[in-house]
């Protein structure tokens, strides 16, 4: 449906729009060459096992694109709040309160995996989030509360493999990197906290268990939150999946068997699949680029981000405005953020070779929308990211709009308020 | 900072090596 020429996508404006049907079954995805794969799901489309349970309803997209606004606020407090207090403003965590230490909204994360918890295991569809650290489900009894969740809220009482982590134990105080908080204690059980922007959190017992990735990858202790106190957009989903680079991630605690080596690959549409695999090697044309750690937010994995192509023009836009800025990749925010200057730049050209197309009204954070109800193919520039290793990644047709119905299709970028975030 | 988002990695296979401290990006990733 996309035809591709050197500068330009042909897009046929039919498919922008999701089917209703799930396109790829569910396939069996295996695991060998010690590399464990899972089917990656949108967690609001037909290919959702969350998706079948109609008392769980989808966002609207400006309610998805609010929720990522939120998300990207409490990443950028994330990295100046340590900047300007120079460390974490860290509180004591016990189980009821959670203090307003900003983390990253997950309610807009939109890709979920399923794995298995426990002995004997039970099935938990989580998001993954390369921008968190921890790995925490709900469980029973739920002493303070839990969000609605399709599968059935684990219960530790029920695994024969699940232990609490004490106080006094050195993973306990290591919490305090991965969450922001420093843990609090309860019948001398170590009690974790994280608090996703300003609408949800998490607060439990941190302990450990058998996670099962797939039939024959399984770890027999890996440390997570179960989740006495959770509230949020969590979507029916029932936790999350840490894969940040902080030492109480998932990647880290199985870096023994995959030398914190993972991939994913997100679905063009919310009707299709994807894969998230621990381990194996990159594909044979695979382009790197170094990773960098911003000081401010070790956990995030930042990258050198040097510039934007538009129909195969390279933007005016001067490397220090991404250098200022610095650069993440973050598979739980949505649209991506660009510095201010970089964003107009980019509007302005997009503008310019779509300006044969009529302009509509704004969706949410999204300032360049298009009604094309009045055509069948549309003719869409290429679009490229740049990094300082010299490649360039082009962005896929279907990374390029945005759309909420055909009369509203939108630019799929948006421009960060200020260039120092 | 700039954020690199989710719908801009769409079909892209992203591979992390956290060892060896890169990013890879291989377009036509999800098949």
């Amino acid at each position: 449906k996309i035809a591709e020429n050197h500068h330009s996508h042909t897009i046929e404006v039919s498919s922008l729009l999701p089917s209703t049907s799930c396109k790829s079954p569910t396939k069996v995805l295996s695991s060998h060459d010690n590399k464990a794969s899972l089917e990656v799901v949108h967690k609001y489309g037909p290919c959702s096992r969350l998706n079948q349970d109609k008392t769980i309803a989808a966002p609207t997209h400006a309610e998805i694109l609010l929720q990522d606004q939120s998300r990207v606020k409490s990443i950028h407090s994330r990295l100046s709040n340590s900047k300007a207090s120079g460390g974490n403003d860290v509180k004591v965590i016990d189980a009821t309160t959670v203090p307003a230490k900003d983390g990253s909204v997950v309610g807009s994360g939109n890709y979920i995996v399923t794995v298995g918890l426990g002995t004997p295991q039970k099935q938990l569809s989580l998001i993954f989030d390369t921008g968190s650290d921890i790995t925490w489900t709900q469980c029973q009894p739920c002493a303070k509360s839990c969000y609605k969740q399709k599968e059935q809220i684990f219960d530790p009482s029920q695994s024969t493999s699940y232990t609490n982590i004490s106080c006094s134990s050195s993973i306990c105080s290591s919490l305090t990197s991965a969450t922001g908080n420093t843990p609090g204690c309860a019948s001398s059980t170590c009690v974790y906290g994280i608090q996703y922007g300003d609408s949800s959190f998490s607060v439990g017992f941190f302990g450990t268990d058998k996670l099962t990735l797939t039939s024959t990858d399984a770890f027999n202790s890996i440390y997570f939150g179960c989740g006495q106190n959770n509230q949020g957009l969590f979507g029916g989903s029932a936790g999350l999946l840490g894969l940040g680079r902080d030492k109480l991630s998932v990647v880290s605690q199985t870096a023994q068997k995959y030398s914190k080596i993972f991939s994913y690959c997100l679905p063009s549409s919310s009707s299709s699949t994807g894969f998230l695999t621990f381990g194996g090697s990159a594909s044979k044309n695979s382009k790197f680029t170094p990773l960098s750690t911003i000081s401010a937010g070790p956990s995030f994995y930042g990258l050198d981000f040097s510039g934007i192509s538009v129909g195969g023009t390279k933007l005016a836009i001067s490397a220090s405005v991404f250098s200022n800025a610095g650069a993440i990749i973050d598979s739980g925010t949505v649209i991506s953020r660009l510095p201010p200057a970089a964003y107009s730049a980019l509007r302005a050209s997009f503008r310019k070779l779509m300006s044969k197309y009529p302009l509509t009204s704004a969706l949410s954070i999204l300032d360049t929308c298009y009604d094309f109800s009045n055509y069948s193919t549309i003719s869409v520039p290429k679009i490229g990211f740049f990094f300082s290793s010299g490649i360039e990644v082009d962005i896929d047709a279907t990374g390029i709009l945005y759309a909420n119905r055909i009369s509203q299709v939108c630019l799929a970028f948006a421009g960060n308020s200020d260039a120092t975030d | 900072v700039f954020i690199f988002g989710n719908v801009q990695q769409k079909t892209l296979e992203v591979f992390y090596d956290g060892s060896a401290g890169k990013v890879g990006f291989a377009p036509g990733g999800c098949s």
